[in-house]
């Protein structure tokens, strides 16, 4: 995912 | 990842295993709201839509599929289990939670960050979480004697997103480009419906007495 992106949280 | 994101998840994870430890120990779900828990099934069921397609990181798939599977067990529990639906209190869970999914939605398909499927579905978890506690915090209203696997799951439920609140202004600081305003302000309202939970559960827990919140 892109930096930054913040789908990398739950 | 970072300390208040790990010690939010973490947070998460314990309300999840202290409700399921009440469901299914006690076969009780006394105070507990089955809408509050089919409103979260429903936010990780449009949030993890992209499990299988987006890997981020084995932690990050590992703790999606025990949200998704807890959300939805303590469901059946509520509504399926012979036992525990005999203490669900459905003449107090009244609240009407259909009438606050279908304005999520509109305002997701209005307000987002980018217009696809995935990210629409993901900004409408994020505006349904923000207020799924409601049909929850009715209920206690009405609760006479709260008890506490109950007090203790509503308070590590509202805990979790204080420290992800945390976890953005350390990535916000941190890392250039992080600015995700959905997240933050839905993140903030739904820490702010806890407010005077936390102040009555904290008043319990000062004066040792039973937790009650005020109709």
């Amino acid at each position: 995912s892109r930096a930054g992106d913040a789908k990398d949280e739950l | 990842m970072n300390i208040f994101r790990l010690a939010g998840d973490m947070t998460h994870l314990a309300s999840v295993l202290v409700l399921l430890l009440k469901i299914h120990t006690i076969k009780s779900c006394a105070g507990i709201s089955l809408k509050t828990q089919e409103l979260y099934a429903l936010v990780f069921a449009s949030r993890y839509l992209d499990i299988f397609t987006h890997y981020v990181s084995f932690y990050n798939t590992v703790m999606k599929l025990i949200f998704l599977g807890s959300a939805f067990s303590i469901v059946w529990y509520i509504r399926r289990h012979k036992l525990v639906r005999r203490s669900y209190d459905k003449d107090h869970d009244t609240f009407r939670h259909y009438f606050i999914v279908l304005p999520c939605l509109i305002l997701a398909l209005l307000i987002h960050e980018k217009f696809t499927f995935r990210v629409v579905m993901w900004t409408f978890s994020l505006y349904l979480e923000a207020v799924a506690i409601l049909p929850q915090l009715v209920l206690l209203q009405r609760t006479r004697n709260i008890d506490n696997l109950t007090g203790q799951y509503v308070f590590l439920l509202g805990a979790y997103r204080a420290l992800y609140i945390l976890n953005w202004v350390y990535r916000y600081f941190t890392e250039p480009h992080y600015v995700h305003w959905i997240t933050w302000i839905s993140g903030l309202i739904q820490t702010l419906l806890y407010a005077d939970f936390f102040y009555y559960y904290f008043q319990s827990w000062k004066n040792n007495v039973k937790l009650e919140l005020p109709a």
